[in-house]
């Protein structure tokens, strides 16, 4: 595992930790889309069914295990919590689930590597974290006032997706036979998805403003 | 081989 990787997860766990924090403690999960965190509920599920057939690393089982632990944290609390479901923004969060799952469930069938479940969900996963940030971006342009916990969030996830980049090309060039198309194509395209999102971010910074998208 | 080292990543 090289620095660029470790970097990457250290940022996605702590995106995760900051949202975890913004919800139980403020008890407020406003401006956080639910279908966003239910997709990467999806994705996790989907992509760690291999977590008793394939060891890696205790270091991977461990990750996966806290990655989906979280994430179902996550959903519960928006969905069921007394108080935290009250802030919820449903009205605003109305991106359609069938939009993202659709395609990649289309795409994972007719470009699948090999054809058995395991692979297909994995490939399946792999489509649809590249655009499960859609509904929480779609969100955030609709929000006025976004707290500094939820821009640090999103900041966070794209960090982590680009630190993935970095952590491919450098294994493109360390490691023979490292060539995984599929996953470089998504990766790429769920990072250009925070462009716009990374501009304004350190706009906002830079001129020390609270953060707006405009729509 | 192929297949770990496309599922070592998470």
């Amino acid at each position: 595992m090289n620095v660029f990787r470790l970097a990457g997860d250290m940022m996605h766990l702590l995106s995760i930790v900051v949202l975890l924090l913004k919800i139980t403690g403020i008890k407020s999960c406003r401006g956080i889309s639910l279908k966003t965190q239910e997709l990467y509920l999806l994705v996790f599920i989907t992509r760690y069914l291999d977590i008793f057939t394939n060891f890696v690393s205790l270091y991977n089982t461990v990750m996966k295990l806290v990655f989906l632990g979280t994430s179902s944290a996550i959903v519960y609390y928006m969905r069921y919590d007394r108080i935290i479901k009250l802030t919820y923004d449903k009205e605003q969060d109305t991106f359609k689930y069938l939009l993202l799952v659709a395609p990649s469930a289309v795409l994972a069938l007719a470009t699948s590597h090999v054809y058995t479940v395991l692979e297909v969900l994995w490939t399946f996963s792999i489509y649809l974290e590249a655009v499960a940030i859609m509904p929480q971006l779609v969100l955030l342009q609709r929000t006025q006032n976004i707290d500094n916990l939820t821009g640090n969030y999103v900041f966070l996830l794209g960090s982590y997706r680009g630190l993935y980049i970095l952590n491919w090309i450098y294994r493109f060039f360390t490691e023979k036979h490292y060539r995984q198309w599929l996953v470089w194509t998504c990766g790429v395209v769920q990072t250009i998805i925070y462009c716009d999102f990374f501009y304004y971010y350190f706009l906002s910074w830079q001129n020390n403003e609270k953060l707006a998208l405009p729509a | 081989e192929l297949y770990r080292q496309q599922h070592d990543e998470l």
